[in-house]
């Protein structure tokens, strides 16, 4: 892949509680 | 024993799994201790995120070969639900999105239907990934097109 890692920091969406996690930051490492 | 709590095969303990299924961090709290028993928790299928659960399981030893890639190893095996609670907090959590499976090259673990965005976890669970800012749905999008070509 092209990137070394991908970390997501997430809440519980709150519309779709249980089903979904709403992303707050995108951080990448190539 | 087994795993830094000296457990027994067969041994029946309770634990505590937390809101934050499939996020950085995310392993079973062996109670009474509230420490992770440093054992993998299976086959507790039926787990949803956003919800916190005191469990019941059952250590297993494995008796088989060692495998060069680690294989299959001592686990405790999910026997229950003792209670289970919806999470009502806000705190963040992080998730991480590339994989590395053995043998073979780190994998970004992350989909496309529509217009959703899905993220799936090592028990074959999915979770969709959702945004408010558009610069977040960009460079999912970003990510998506690489992962496809």
């Amino acid at each position: 892949s092209k990137w070394r890692s991908i970390t997501a920091t997430v809440t519980h969406d709150q519309e779709n509680f249980g089903r979904a996690y709403l992303i707050a930051d995108l951080n990448f490492m190539e | 024993g087994y795993g830094r709590f000296n457990l027994k095969d067969g041994q029946e303990v309770e634990l505590l799994v937390d809101h934050k299924y499939g996020a950085i961090g995310d392993v079973p709290l062996l109670l009474p201790y509230n420490e992770a028993s440093e054992l993998p928790l299976s086959s507790f299928t039926g787990r949803k995120p956003g919800y916190n659960y005191k469990i019941k399981a059952r250590m297993s030893a494995y008796k088989g070969p060692i495998m060069m890639d680690g294989g299959p190893g001592h686990s405790l095996i999910f026997n229950g639900i003792i209670s289970e609670e919806r999470y009502l907090g806000d705190e963040s959590f992080r998730l991480s999105l590339v994989r590395s499976v053995v043998p073979g090259p780190n994998l970004v673990i992350l989909r496309k239907e529509g217009e959703k965005f899905i993220h799936w976890l090592e028990t074959g669970d999915e979770i969709e990934l959702t945004y408010k800012d558009p610069l977040i749905g960009s460079k999912l999008e970003e990510i998506w097109q690489f992962n496809k070509e």
